[in-house]
């Protein structure tokens, strides 16, 4: 379903360029949850963004569902971020001047086959948050709207970086189990990138990315 | 050095009054390393927002150094904001125009003995990113900016939302032994909220927070 092949990204800022990923080759299968683990500033959220086409490859080709998405322009690629991918973006992105289920019934728009908002939202455990701006709500709690926005697009593909970064280990564990629920029962293939080991544990696959190249890829038949 | 007294703090948000914290107090010494632990949505950011003079409590005492700083207004809040605190926010709050090295020496210029931003930036790891702009940097490393530049201001009080939620472990605990160790030389006074439990046997004291008020409170011998 997701096929990387040798993809390169370089910054180029003034004199100096930035290999932030390079050599960088894998493939996930449909229905898949998958973990990418590494240190800080390995290219982690480099590979999600250019899988989720917010970014272009320097070099070399991503190949989604047979359809090599790193050609897209213009009206291809803005379908194909609003109908297939649901992004749990690092640092959340809300709309500030939305509230809690504003900002979900925003993203589910945009979408055909999209799910209900509020109950998403209880989901989440933020049913009495529903009417909240994301700055009356705490760090772990604005978090969790940014995972409903995602999950409630019921996209094919679901990309998350650090979606529980904020959350305590039961909380996390809560939301994790809501993600891997949703995976089977949608057969929604998932990417998560996160450095909790025990969330490495209930995926499929964890492919190691450092200094920008695949480290090592290891398949888990029991997840 | 630090003591709450039975501090509480409610928003109110139209006909819904919400109650971050209450019946909240405890005692924190002179040149501790105290990490508060709890769920999301506790009222661990509310408590530190307090104890930074970011925001004033509904009822209840914070002394500090033997002032009532909740009482604090104008001129003397600014000062102590400015001299005492150095501050590491959940979302780093780093000025967006401003490069990594400018980040850190704006904070140094409104201290008078602050440190070498060079120097504290190197020390987290950044020397060849310093005139790198934030959204030129993965997420982990704007965080390691922000605690530079609370370092840099070398503060009486430290204090840090979950300072190590965007690196990995190893990247981590580097930060962690930097502050640690800054802590001891300089008899600075730290407390840092966190999820990771390996942190809180690194520090002198543990408070627990849950739904607003203290659970438990665990000292630490041998640190
Ligand atoms: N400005 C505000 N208006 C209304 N409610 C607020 C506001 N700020 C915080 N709260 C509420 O107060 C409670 C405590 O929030 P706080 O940010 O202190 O939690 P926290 O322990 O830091 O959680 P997290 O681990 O998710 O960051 C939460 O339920 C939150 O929704
Ligand atoms: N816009 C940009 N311009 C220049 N360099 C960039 C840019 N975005 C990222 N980088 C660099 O590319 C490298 C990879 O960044 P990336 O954000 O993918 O790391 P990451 O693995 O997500 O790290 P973290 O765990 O800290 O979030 C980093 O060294 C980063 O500084
Ligand atoms: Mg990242
Ligand atoms: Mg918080």
């Amino acid at each position: 379903y997701i096929e990387l092949k040798n993809i390169k990204k370089e910054y180029v800022l003034g004199a100096v360029t930035i290999n932030a990923v390079e050599h960088c080759s894998f493939e996930i299968e449909k229905g898949e949850l998958v973990v990418i683990l590494g240190p800080s500033g390995a290219g982690k959220t480099t590979v999600l963004n250019l899988i989720g086409g917010m970014d272009k490859p320097t070099d070399g080709h991503i190949i989604i569902d047979g359809v090599r998405i790193d050609e897209y322009k213009g009206k291809d690629l803005v379908k194909y971020r609003r109908n297939d991918i649901g992004f749990v973006f690092q640092f959340y992105n809300l709309v500030h001047n939305l509230t809690a289920l504003e900002n979900v019934e925003l993203a589910c728009q945009i979408c055909p086959d999209s799910l209900d908002p509020k109950t998403i939202l209880e989901q989440v455990g933020l049913s009495e948050r529903i009417d909240n701006f994301p700055y009356q709500l705490s760090g772990g709690e604005q978090q969790r709207v940014a995972i409903a926005r995602a999950i409630a697009k019921n996209p094919k593909l679901l990309l998350c970086d650090e979606p529980t970064g904020a959350l305590d280990s039961n909380t996390g564990k809560k939301i994790l189990e809501l993600l891997q629920k949703t995976c089977h029962e949608t057969n929604m293939t998932t990417v998560l990138i996160t450095h909790n080991l025990v969330i490495a544990d209930m995926a499929h696959k964890v492919i190691k990315i450092k200094n920008g190249t695949v480290d090592e890829i290891i398949i888990n038949n029991h997840p």
